[in-house]
C-alpha cells in the first residue's frame, strides 16, 4: 500500500479500545527531588534468589527497587551523580547485577556500568564510554552496541560483558559513512544486527563478521525514525518503527508507530500497518516502547496509548492520573506489567 | 500488499549478504 491507503485502512474506530485493559498493580513514588527520566524492569540476584526488581533514574540519582510482600516497592540501593545528568537506563539483557546508564545534557557524553555485588551494598561505577555517543543498545548474550562520531567519524563497537557483568571483549563493527539514530536487535537471529540513521535508512549488519550487509532506503514521508523492534519471518524483514518527528496530519493525526516489511536481499520495502490515534484523542509521539506485538506510547497531551499490532488497532488508553501528565512509559522485560512515569518520580505499574 | 512488490525473497538473505558483502 501507499502510505496514504495505509492510513486510511488503519485508522481505528472511535469504540475499538478498552480502557480497563490496563489494570494498576501497585504505585511508588521515588522522593528525589530532580526530574524523573527513566524506569525499567530487570532480575536482581540477591541471597541465592533472582528477583524481578524495578530501577527508577532520576536526573541525579539511580535507584534499584525490590519487592515486598505487600504489593510495595523498596529502595535497597542507589547511585548518585553529581557532574553530568542522567539521561536513560540502558538495559542489557543476560547479566544480572549490572545497570548501564546514559550519561550527558542534550545527548550522551558517556556510558557507565553500576554494580552492585551480592549482600554488599556499597556504590559502585565504572566508566565504559565516552564522547559524542550517537546511539547506544542493550543486546542479548550481554552484549552493548554503541556508536560515537558522526558521518565518516564513526565508530560502531560491540562490548560483550562477562556473566557477573565484569571483564568485557570489544570488537567493531563496520560503520555505514551515515549517522546513527537508534540500533535494534533482529528477534531470534543473534548475530544481525539493524540501525536507522539521519538519512533515513536502515542498515543491517552481521555481529559476528563485523559486515555491513546492506543499507535500506525507506519512505521519505517521516523523518528520523526510531527502530523500537524487529523479527525476520519467511525471508523478509518486520520492523515496528516510530516517528517522533512527524508532523500531525488534519486527517489522520500524528502516525505513532508503523510496522514496515522489508526484503534484505532486494532492500524493497512496504509499509503495512500504520498506528494513528483513536477518534478523540490529541497529541503527538513523545516516547514509546514495543514489547512483542504490542506498542506503547507518551503523548505529548499527558495521555499514554497502547496499540496490539496483530489487530493493528489502539486497545487502551490512560489518561493522565492525579492531574499529573506521564512522562515514561516501558514494558517490564520480568512479566507483561506496563511500567508508567511521571516527572515528579510516581511509578505506576499496571497489568495489561 | 503483496510481496511481489519487493522483489524476489531468500529464505537464507542473512548468510547469502555474508558471502556478498566485502569482508
Amino acid at each position: 500500500y501507499s502510505t496514504e491507503q495505509t492510513e486510511i485502512a488503519d485508522l481505528p474506530a472511535c469504540d475499538s479500545w478498552n480502557p480497563g485493559s490496563l489494570q494498576l498493580v501497585s504505585k511508588f513514588k521515588n522522593p528525589s527531588s530532580s526530574c524523573s527520566v527513566d524506569v525499567s524492569a530487570m532480575w536482581w540476584e540477591g541471597a541465592g534468589a533472582k528477583e524481578p526488581c524495578i530501577i527508577t533514574a532520576c536526573e541525579d540519582i539511580v535507584s534499584l527497587w525490590k519487592p515486598l510482600a505487600t504489593l510495595e516497592w523498596e529502595k535497597v540501593q542507589s547511585w548518585h551523580f553529581t557532574e553530568i545528568p542522567v539521561l536513560q537506563i540502558v538495559p542489557v539483557p543476560d547479566v544480572f547485577n549490572l545497570i548501564c546508564v546514559a550519561l550527558g545534557n542534550l545527548e550522551i557524553r558517556e556510558i557507565r556500568a553500576l554494580l552492585c555485588s551480592s549482600g554488599d551494598e556499597s556504590e559502585t561505577q565504572v566508566l565504559l564510554k565516552s564522547g559524542n555517543i550517537k546511539a547506544v543498545l542493550g543486546l542479548t548474550k550481554r552484549r552493548l552496541v554503541s556508536s560515537i562520531g558522526t558521518f565518516c567519524n564513526q565508530q560502531v563497537q560491540i562490548m560483550t560483558f562477562a556473566e557477573d557483568g565484569g571483564s568485557k571483549d570489544e570488537q567493531l563493527l563496520m560503520p555505514p559513512d551515515e549517522t546513527i539514530l537508534t540500533f535494534a536487535e533482529v528477534q531470534g537471529m543473534q548475530d544481525a544486527l539493524l540501525g536507522t540513521t539521519t538519512v533515513n535508512n536502515i542498515v543491517i549488519w552481521n555481529l559476528k563478521t563485523g559486515q555491513l550487509l546492506k543499507k535500506v532506503h525507506i519512505d521519505d514521508s517521516y523523518q528520523a525514525s526510531v527502530c523500537h523492534r524487529a523479527y525476520s519471518e519467511m525471508g523478509l524483514l518486520f520492523v515496528v518503527l516510530s516517528h517522533p518527528c512527524a508532523k500531525e496530519s488534519q486527517a489522520f493525526g500524528s502516525p505513532m508507530f508503523q510496522l514496515l516489511v522489508i526484503n534484505p536481499k532486494t532492500a524493497q520495502s512496504v509499509g503495512v500497518l500504520l498506528c494513528c490515534l483513536p477518534q478523540g484523542q490529541a497529541g503527538r509521539f513523545l516516547e514509546g516502547d514495543v514489547k512483542d506485538h504490542i506498542a506503547a506510547a507518551v503523548l505529548t497531551s499527558g495521555t499514554i496509548a497502547v496499540w496490539d499490532l496483530l489487530l493493528g488497532h489502539c486497545t487502551a488508553v490512560l489518561p493522565p492520573v492525579s492531574d499529573q501528565n506521564w512522562s515514561l512509559v516501558k514494558w517490564s522485560s520480568t512479566d507483561s506489567h506496563l511500567l508508567a512515569g511521571q516527572k515528579d518520580g510516581n511509578i505506576f505499574i499496571y497489568r495489561y | 500488499c503483496s510481496t511481489a512488490d519487493l522483489g524476489p525473497i531468500s529464505l537464507n538473505w542473512f548468510e547469502e549478504l555474508s558471502s556478498e558483502a566485502p569482508p
